[in-house]
């Protein structure tokens, strides 16, 4: 890592920043998120916290801005130059600019705002250039996952040489908080508690929920056994919103937030991609429930109490959705938490219950613990 | 002007351009040190600050445009300069 000259750092540990221009590439609610989250990267690793403001001068002043923008420091136009940010403070101090020329995103089409803001905040708090090519310091751009994301080494000791650890209390070892490594696991049977998702995986069911895993035969209820998300799915980290697999592609769909993975197995097939590539409304931002339903070759996506209704051979979203999920499934109630398909059924999770749904009698036929699946 | 690999006359001159701005922009002390740089004797700035780039990213120094060097340049990148400024 290196410092500015004269290792300029603020002498304060409450910092406030404002977002006072956007840019028309990505929702404003979007950029704040974005911003939010580059933030915390950085002051999940030293005694700095930072405070939202909406008028007058903040510390850190965020914007998009075009050209020559009275800095001297003009932007060049799409890709080159994609933002910049000057060392802490008075007036410019602390202040970061992105080129609105770019196309910003939350996801992998364009250039990625938590990745450049939070490299941009680095500067902002008084890191100069890495050399050290594995740094978010490292001067040229490269895609980091927001979710999960963790600083590197490199950026960590250049920061805490200017700031200190941050101490979560006295003696405690000074990397940022990382989550314990074995998750305590959710007591699954105390009868309140439901799952984030399920899917089959090749012979497999997996139930998941905060960040572990269960898996079991389909017709075996023996031999359940949890394991960390982590240890088998790394970008997913925990909490996964819906899963669901398409046995005769051999592949399965994993969402999170706006974003989605697809997985060969436990094989990641690439980066995660943006839900919006199944046609979803920008206004959702994130899926409850999935379900493939191998006869009409169709996946249900259920949102709130809502659900939309996608075509996998036209790989397009159906018209005329989404429709109450109460509606259309008469007998199933609240919202759905996860879904799945077996043996001609779909099982609706929702809370502590399960719905076992006949789709030719179009009516639940049994309602069961849902705990009950992994051994409850 | 330091050897550019094998290229059309064309893309010699855009690269060259393209480097003499990325150099200025990143490899180049603004302010007193500007005029340091100048009095420098002997060597050509240019190339002394190809091989300083080539030095922050790991490459071979060899202080000429050659083609990984040129491909650091056109990455998309950061505005704030890789030398204290």
């Amino acid at each position: 890592y290196r410092l500015f000259p004269g290792e300029p750092k603020w002498k304060k540990n409450m910092l406030t920043y404002r977002i006072s221009k956007y840019t028309p590439s990505m929702r404003p609610a979007e950029v704040d998120k974005a911003v939010e989250m580059a933030l915390r990267a950085w002051s999940s690793a030293v005694p700095l916290n930072f405070v939202r403001t909406h008028a007058g001068e903040a510390d850190i002043m965020i914007s998009f801005e075009s050209g020559d923008h009275g800095d001297s420091y003009p932007f060049d136009g799409p890709r080159g130059t994609l933002a910049h940010a000057f060392a802490p403070g008075e007036g410019l101090g602390g202040d970061t600019h992105f080129d609105n020329a770019e196309k910003w995103t939350m996801g992998t089409n364009g250039f990625n705002l938590f990745t450049v803001a939070a490299h941009e905040f680095g500067h902002a708090l008084g890191l100069a250039h890495s050399t050290d090519p594995s740094a978010l310091m490292y001067p040229t751009y490269k895609y980091q996952h927001p979710f999960g994301f963790r600083l590197p080494k490199d950026d960590v000791k250049g920061i805490q040489a200017l700031y200190g650890p941050r101490k979560t209390f006295p003696g405690k070892p000074t990397m940022p908080h990382v989550p314990s490594h074995k998750p305590s696991i959710p007591d699954l049977c105390d009868s309140s508690s439901s799952f984030d998702a399920v899917t089959m995986l090749g012979k497999e069911l997996l139930f998941f929920k905060d960040r572990i895993f269960w898996r079991r035969q389909v017709h075996l209820p023996s031999g359940i056994r949890p394991s960390t998300i982590t240890s088998s799915f790394p970008q997913l980290m925990s909490n996964v919103d819906a899963a669901y697999d398409v046995a005769e592609r051999g592949i399965a769909f994993f969402f999170k937030g706006p974003h989605y993975w697809i997985t060969r197995g436990f094989q990641m097939q690439g980066p995660p991609r943006t839900i919006y590539d199944f046609g979803f409304p920008r206004h959702v931002q994130r899926i409850d429930a999935a379900v493939y339903l191998k006869e009409p070759q169709k996946t249900l996506f259920f949102v709130g109490d809502e659900y939309y209704s996608f075509d996998e051979r036209k790989r397009k979203m159906e018209k005329d959705y989404p429709k109450t999920t109460e509606e259309e499934f008469s007998g199933v109630s609240g919202q759905i938490d996860a879904a799945v398909e077996l043996n001609g059924y779909i099982y609706f999770f929702s809370g502590p219950k399960t719905f076992k749904y006949d789709t030719e009698k179009e009516d639940v036929v049994s309602v069961v613990k849902s705990s009950s699946w992994v051994g409850c | 002007a330091p050897t550019l690999f094998a290229a059309t006359p064309r893309t010699w001159r855009n690269n060259y351009h393209l480097a003499q701005a990325y150099l200025d922009k990143f490899y180049t002390k603004k302010g007193g040190h500007q005029v340091g740089e100048l009095a420098v004797r002997g060597g050509n700035s240019m190339v002394k600050k190809i091989k300083e780039l080539q030095t922050f990213f790991g490459l071979q120094v060899t202080g000429k445009l050659d083609q990984n060097t040129m491909d650091v340049i056109k990455r998309p990148r950061c505005g704030v300069p890789d030398v204290a400024n």
